[in-house]
C-alpha cells in the first residue's frame, strides 16, 4: 500500500473528542 | 407514509434533519416529549432497541427501529425529496457525505471551542478556520447559478447541508467572514427562511460576534 | 445501467465501495489507468469536473460528475442493491453513516499511527481500541441471527462496512484480538471472500501480528 498516499489523505483522527464533549454538554442542559 | 417517535434531545441539528424532511412529506413525527439525555438513553429497554444508546432513534408505529440521523431522515422523506432521477438521488447522497466528512469535522472543531464545549488548540481552530473557507467557496462557486443543491426544489441535499452549517453560522460565521460568500448565504438564507424549516428550528439568529475563545 | 470512469489511487478501500457495486450491477466502470494521485487531480481539467481535487471522482459516459465514494457507489448499484423496502433502504443508509461515523474514525485513530502515518499519542490510540471493541461487539450482537446486515441478500450495507473494516482486519486486529467476535469475523470473511468482492480487492491477508507503534 502506498503509505504516502494515505498519508495525504485527509482524515478525522480526534473524532472522539468532540463527540464525548458534545455528549457531556447536552447531558448537562438535560438536566 | 410512515410516522413514529424520534427520541432526542433539544436543539439537535441531527435531529433537525428528519423533523424538517418530515414536514416536507406529511409524516407524522413525534419527538418524545419524556426523553431525558443522558438517562433514558441509558435505560435497558432504550438500549434493547437502540444498544449503542445514541440519538437521534427512531422508532416507527411498526417497531422499526433506526439510528444515525441521514437514515432515519430518508426514511421519513418523500421520493422526491431524496431525488428524482437517478443522478438526483447520488447527488443527494454525495451532499449527505460532503456534510458529514467535510462540514462536520471542521464545524466541531472551531464552534466547539469556541463554546468551551470542548479544549481549546489554537492549530487546530486555525485549521478548521481554513477548512470552513474552502467549505463556503466550493459551495458559494457551486451555488452561483442553482437555487437548490441537487435539481430545481429543495431536497435532502439542501436540509443536511443547511443543518450541518447551522452552528457555524449560528456561533462564528460573523458578518465580516461571511460577507464574501453571496452565493452560499443567499442560499442558506432561503433555506432557514421556509416555513417547513422555520416550524422546526425556529426563527434563526445569525452570529454577529465570534465568540472569543477561552485559551 | 450506469457507466463511466472511476478516478483513484491503487488500493483505495473508499473506491472499492464503488467497484464492488458495479461488479454486482453489472455496471461498466473502468478505472482511468493514467490517473496519477498528486499530479493528475491538480490539474485544471480535473478540477473543472471536480474542484475540490479528491478521489475517488465519477465520472459517467453521459458527463454527469459525482465525489464522495457513498454517492459514486450508490450511483452504480442495482435497486436490489440499495435496499428492497423502505425500511431496508433506511438500514442500508444507516449502515452506511455508521461506517463513516463510528468505524472510519476509530480505525484512522488506531491504524494511522500504527503505520506511522500520524503521530502516535497513547490516550488516542487507547480510546480508539476501545471504540473498536465497542464497535465489534455491536456488530457481532447484531450479526448473531443474521447473514447479511441488510435483508437476506447482500447490499451496500455490507460492502460499504465491510471496506470500512478493511484497514482494521488488515493491519491491527491479530487474532487474539478478533477472536471473541466470532459472528462479525464470519460476516465479514463471507463477504471478503465473495468471487466479484475478491475481483476487486485481491485474496484478503489478515492481520497476524498487530503493527508496533513507533512512540
Amino acid at each position: 500500500m502506498a503509505l504516502e498516499i494515505l498519508a495525504q489523505e485527509k482524515v478525522w483522527l480526534n473524532k472522539s473528542k468532540y463527540a464525548d464533549a458534545e455528549r457531556v454538554y447536552y447531558e448537562k442542559l438535560s438536566k | 407514509m410512515a410516522s413514529g417517535t424520534l427520541y432526542t434531545y433539544l436543539n439537535n441539528f441531527r435531529a433537525y434533519k428528519a423533523l424538517i424532511a418530515a414536514q416536507y412529506s406529511g409524516a407524522d413525527v413525534k419527538v418524545d416529549p419524556a426523553f431525558e439525555f443522558g438517562v433514558t438513553n441509558k435505560q435497558e429497554s432504550f438500549l434493547k432497541k437502540f444498544p449503542q444508546g445514541k440519538v437521534p432513534a427512531f422508532e416507527s408505529k411498526n417497531q422499526e427501529y433506526l439510528t444515525e440521523s441521514n437514515a432515519i431522515a430518508y426514511f421519513v422523506s418523500s421520493e422526491q425529496f431524496k431525488g428524482s432521477t437517478l443522478y438526483e438521488q447520488a447527488l443527494v447522497q454525495q451532499f449527505i457525505s460532503y456534510a458529514d466528512n467535510e462540514i462536520l469535522p471542521a464545524s466541531y472543531a472551531w464552534v466547539y471551542p469556541s463554546l468551551s464545549i470542548a479544549q481549546f488548540n489554537k492549530l487546530s481552530v486555525d485549521r478548521a478556520i481554513e477548512d470552513v473557507k474552502g467549505i463556503l467557496a466550493y459551495l458559494d462557486n457551486y451555488l452561483l447559478a442553482k437555487t437548490y443543491l441537487v435539481g430545481e426544489r429543495i431536497t435532502l441535499a439542501d436540509i443536511t447541508v443547511a443543518c450541518s452549517l447551522l452552528q457555524l453560522y449560528q456561533h462564528v460565521l460573523n458578518p465580516e467572514f461571511r460577507k464574501p460568500y453571496i452565493n452560499v448565504n443567499r442560499w442558506f438564507d432561503t433555506i432557514v427562511n421556509q416555513p417547513k424549516v422555520v416550524k422546526i428550528i425556529g426563527a434563526f439568529e445569525y452570529c454577529q460576534k465570534s465568540a472569543e475563545f477561552n485559551q
